[in-house]
């Protein structure tokens, strides 16, 4: 028997690079 | 006839190239619906930051991709992010997917993501407006 295997579930905000812009004022 | 490209399960990615963009892989939008990484759509992304609390997603137009001088592996795509047009260079994986708007996925070497993850991606080319995050209500 071949116990299934817990698919991993991913967040979407993983997908997406965090592109924090500099702050200039 | 072609040889088929060796299936990316089980293969190693490279240490910089995350799992989650391999296809297949299970994405959880923020209202709870799970999608493959490769039928997410622009209307994801942009629903799943309306409803988050912390997150908004910002439009970054790529201005440059150059090589990186320290690995031919790596390129240099410099972004101009938000309406402030802040200049943001990241330095990732030629096969490192972003996400465009109103197009899907994009690479600097869309062959080798489509090999390594086989993720259906696009050439990333200067003008793109890819998606990325900032958090709300940043002073």
């Amino acid at each position: 028997n071949v116990e299934p295997r817990s698919v991993p579930v991913f967040p979407w905000h993983s997908l997406v690079p965090f592109l924090a812009p500099t702050q200039s004022d | 006839a072609p040889s088929a490209p060796p299936p990316p399960s089980g293969a190693a990615l490279p240490p910089s190239l995350p799992p989650y963009f391999v296809k297949g892989s299970i994405i959880q939008l923020a209202n709870g619906e799970l999608k493959r990484v490769e039928d997410l759509k622009t209307e994801d992304f942009i629903q799943s930051a309306e409803i988050s609390s912390d997150l908004k997603i910002d439009s970054s137009t790529v201005e440059r991709i150059e090589g990186s001088r320290t690995s031919p592996d790596f390129a240099v795509v410099q972004f101009s992010v938000g309406e402030h047009r802040s200049q943001v260079s990241v330095e990732v994986l030629v096969e490192y997917p972003f996400f465009v708007f109103g197009q899907g996925w994009s690479s600097c070497c869309p062959d080798r993501t489509t090999q390594l993850l086989e993720l259906p991606c696009t050439k990333l080319s200067v003008g793109d407006v890819c998606i990325s995050l900032t958090l709300k209500n940043l002073k």
